[in-house]
């Protein structure tokens, strides 16, 4: 989901 | 990864190598906010629980665990090995009136009410805010040292290149995050008062002091 992907950035 | 996310990596990198060798060289953690520091601990320790969890990639995982050693390594440096140094009587901005509103807010502002999801909020939320002891310290002092200064720039322009990304991502990728936008956009702005310093005066060659 959208969520999720935006925790590859640290 | 575009060049603006990368370039906000390794600027944010530098920011913590700076304060890192700075202690370590002048064996004085003299300026420094101790709080600042242990707040950048707690912002690292709860967003990048998924370690533990998540395997996105080398860089990332590399990363995360550099900027928790350092983060941790800086905390022990002024808590520990250069106490005598710290300038406590001039960090007495109160963690707790950041700490405990940001968690309230993590709770009732996340995408999912999961232990995981909103320790990640409460990070986001938390670093944007984390520098305001430092900013505190300074103001209360009138000066930083020009080291300091290098410091505060490079972390003030982790977040604005980050912003950047955001923005490049939103028309790559057709989506944005909104907790982390707002948050960054808060964090970014807390700094702007300091660029303008940074930039009229460090940069010039002047130390950084603010008018009395």
């Amino acid at each position: 989901s959208m969520v999720v992907m935006w925790k590859d950035e640290l | 990864m575009n060049l603006f996310r990368l370039a906000g990596d390794v600027s944010h990198l530098l920011a913590i190598i700076i304060l890192l060798l700075k202690i370590w060289r002048t064996r004085s953690c003299a300026g420094i906010s101790g709080k600042s520091q242990i707040l950048f601990a707690l912002v690292f320790t709860t967003r990048y629980l998924d370690l533990l969890t998540t395997f996105i990639s080398f860089y990332n995982t590399t990363m995360k665990v550099i900027y928790i050693g350092c983060s941790y390594a800086t905390v022990w440096m002024i808590y520990a090995k250069f106490k005598a140094t710290y300038d406590s009587n001039h960090d007495t901005f109160r963690m707790e009136f950041l700490v405990i509103p940001i968690a309230a807010l993590s709770l009732l502002v996340n995408h999912d009410f999961a232990p995981l999801e909103i320790l990640w909020t409460f990070s986001i939320y938390l670093e944007s805010v984390a520098i305001l002891p430092q900013l505190f310290m300074v103001s209360k002092t009138g000066e930083a040292e020009t080291i300091t200064s290098h410091y505060l720039f490079a972390l003030g322009l982790y977040r604005a290149l980050y912003l950047m990304n955001w923005i490049w991502r939103f028309f790559a990728e057709g989506f944005f995050d909104l907790i982390a936008i707002v948050a960054g956009l808060v964090q970014t702005i807390l700094y702007c008062d300091f660029f303008y310093l940074y930039i009229t005066k460090v940069l010039k060659g002047k130390k950084l002091s603010l008018p009395a």
